[in-house]
């Protein structure tokens, strides 16, 4: 999986 | 950004806004659980920590001091100015039997073990199930305001709509929080009796009553 750690919704 | 989550945003926005009209408006806040408004204020205090250390875009920004202003403005509404229409008899749920559990299970269960991470990841445990002390005085009272309902339906309408718009960026982007999807999942499924009685009575006019 992507590590995505931007948390960009709300 | 995508349509499933800009939609789910507003329709977030709109029950919040529903509620504080209809509080506003009535000067009641009958019917109306405050503890579950004391656990939403809660879910976006820790979820927001961030709010001035992560840029992220103007919108992202603006919309979250609208719920934290809006959410904290409700709980004032309802403990302080028109406290006196409060239904504490019937608003009874443990919050503590919530809170506890979540915190606990955020230090367990995360991506990252530190304390901006496992608050966010409180935030979102807390929120899935945010919504019980409201459904839980609804099923008490055995029937909920139409307004009320509405507001329910735009709230449970909004983590669904986010749902779909993980599945969405899952193959468009490849991203995935597992921990904010099973949550998101969890929070949803809680509605979904409301929501059938909601399409099959307030949709058709009919008052929101449960079966005893």
């Amino acid at each position: 999986n992507v590590e995505v750690k931007v948390k960009d919704e709300l | 950004m995508n349509v499933f989550r800009l939609v789910g945003d507003l329709s977030h926005l709109l029950a919040i806004i529903i509620l504080l009209l209809k509080i506003w408006k009535t000067r009641s806040c009958a019917g109306v659980s405050g503890k579950s408004q004391i656990l939403f204020s809660l879910v976006f205090i820790t979820r927001y920590l961030d709010l001035f250390t992560n840029f992220i875009s103007v919108y992202n920004s603006v919309m979250k001091i609208i719920y934290l202003v809006t959410s904290l403005g409700t709980v004032y509404l309802m403990y302080f100015k028109f406290k006196a229409t409060y239904d504490s008899n019937h608003d009874t749920f443990r919050i503590e039997f919530l809170v506890v559990p979540v915190g606990g299970l955020s230090f367990l269960v995360n991506h990252d073990f530190t304390p901006l991470e496992i608050l966010w990841t409180f935030s979102i445990y807390l929120e899935s199930v945010a919504i019980l002390p409201q459904l839980f005085m609804i099923s008490k009272t055995g029937e909920a305001e139409t307004i009320t309902s509405h507001y329910l339906f735009a709230l449970g309408s909004y983590r669904a709509l986010y749902i779909v718009n993980w599945v969405y960026r899952y193959y468009t982007e490849g991203f995935f929080d597992l921990i904010a999807i099973v949550a998101g999942c969890v929070q949803t499924i809680l509605y979904c009796d409301f929501f059938y009685l909601y399409i099959t009575k307030v949709l058709k006019g009919k008052q929101l009553k449960l079966p005893a």
